[in-house]
């Protein structure tokens, strides 16, 4: 039987805010 | 016997594998760091298939963390160099252009068959193999919307002082302003030559160039559809919000004057074939405005003209410009308060808004329709002065 692609596993994305809050954190704490 | 061993020339499958330390690197030089120049001549958007092709191999790896870190750094890196570029057109448009593809690419390639209706064959073994990267590309919409309202602010800030000198103060068709109304004063701001005052061919001029720059860059035709749009409705409301809180423009002759202009702009846009943008729709309101200027205003058959003309006006607009007509010189009569009346009369049945002044900071939704590349990823190649050399080519 031809062989179903097997389902793609979904990859959860943080939005836009929270890279924005990520970012601003990460160049709070780099020196 | 001499047996040669044909090494099969190993198919370019249209991937990029790079090493996960050299990520920082690859946002440097592709994204961060990159000057739009560079590319001239390369494929447009080309930056946005070289991400695709790096995501798909690490995707096709199965490396989730290597996708996530790649997409974060991405988008990441695209809005440092916005913030770098926050009043750059050219910078501002480039990424517009390479975030969509990147977005179109992830659609095209996501293995949903509602988007591979276009797709070759070929294009259909590019697919992502592991991942549903559905989330990212909401992430890459929600950002394209971001940097579109950067590109509007930007193009209206450079078109915002030239609109009413070009518009309404500019003799474009030369010596009609012989006919300027009685008591017509100089207006200091705009009337000093060669400073504060610009041509209609100024405008135009500003026109071509985001024009040409957006399609260099291979902006999708939608979007430069909807950005001539909204700059047109600018130029529509600052030019009414000035006919109606001035009385020195509120003449006859300069209701010739703007016809005039508006049609040399809906000139231009047939000649950019943008004329189905509906652009030129978005200007109605000034459009009848400016034929209310040249209308007779005396008897009852003028008010039903008005009134059965300006379907684009409120009531108030339209009170408000009569009110302020500036007879051409002493044989023609002043707006008479019985014609107001009678106009008022027969448009009381209207509900119309009540503000007077249009809302010049007005933004149409912006939409970001899918529009599939018909190129292949193993046709693309990374030009040297990329330096990228540390991609590997699979």
């Amino acid at each position: 039987s031809s062989q179903r692609p097997r389902p793609r596993v979904l990859l959860k994305a943080p939005t836009l805010a929270e890279m924005e809050e990520m970012n601003t954190s990460e160049e709070e704490e780099s020196p | 016997r001499q047996v040669t061993v044909q090494r099969k020339e190993k198919d370019f499958q249209g991937m990029l594998e790079y090493h996960k330390e050299d990520e920082a690197l690859l946002i440097r030089n592709l994204v961060t760091d990159l000057k739009p120049q560079t590319l001239s001549g390369t494929v447009p958007c080309l930056p946005a298939y070289i991400l695709y092709m790096c995501i798909r191999h690490a995707d096709y790896t199965n490396d989730d963390l290597k996708v996530h870190s790649l997409l974060t750094s991405t988008i990441n890196g695209i809005k440092k160099v916005l913030k770098k570029h926050i009043d750059d057109f050219e910078m501002t448009s480039f990424w517009l252009s390479n975030t969509c593809r990147l977005l179109h690419c992830l659609k095209q390639y996501s293995g949903d068959e509602g988007f591979m209706t276009q797709n070759t064959v070929k294009q259909n073994e590019h697919c992502l193999k592991n991942f549903d990267l559905t989330e990212y590309r909401q992430v890459l919409s929600d950002l394209s919307i971001q940097i579109y309202q950067q590109l509007i602010k930007i193009a209206e800030g450079l078109l915002q002082p030239m609109i009413v000198s070009a518009m309404l103060e500019n003799e474009s068709i030369q010596g009609l302003c012989g006919v300027k109304p009685t008591g017509y004063r100089k207006r200091s701001s705009s009337m000093v030559d060669g400073e504060n005052s610009y041509c209609l061919e100024g405008i135009i001029r500003q026109m071509n160039s985001f024009h040409t720059v957006m399609c260099d860059q291979g902006l999708d035709p939608e979007i430069i559809l909807q950005v001539f749009k909204q700059l047109f409705y600018m130029i529509n409301a600052v030019t009414l919000n000035n006919l109606l809180l001035r009385k020195d423009v509120c003449s006859w002759s300069t209701g010739m004057q703007l016809r005039y202009n508006i049609s040399q702009l809906e000139e231009w846009l047939r000649g950019r074939n943008l004329h189905q943008s509906g652009a030129a729709q978005t200007m109605e309101p000034l459009i009848q405005a400016a034929q209310l200027l040249q209308l007779k205003k005396k008897t009852h058959e003028d008010a039903e003209a008005i009134c059965s003309l300006c379907t684009s006006l409120s009531t108030q607009q339209i009170v408000k410009i009569l009110n302020l007509y500036t007879p051409l010189n002493e044989f023609e009569e002043r707006v008479t308060v019985s014609f107001i009346r009678t106009i008022q009369a027969q448009l009381q049945e209207r509900n119309d808004p009540q503000q007077l002044l249009l809302d010049c900071k007005h933004m149409f939704p912006v939409l970001f329709p899918f529009n599939p590349s018909s190129l292949t990823m193993d046709s693309i190649h990374i030009p040297a002065s990329l330096n990228l050399e540390f991609l590997n080519e699979v």
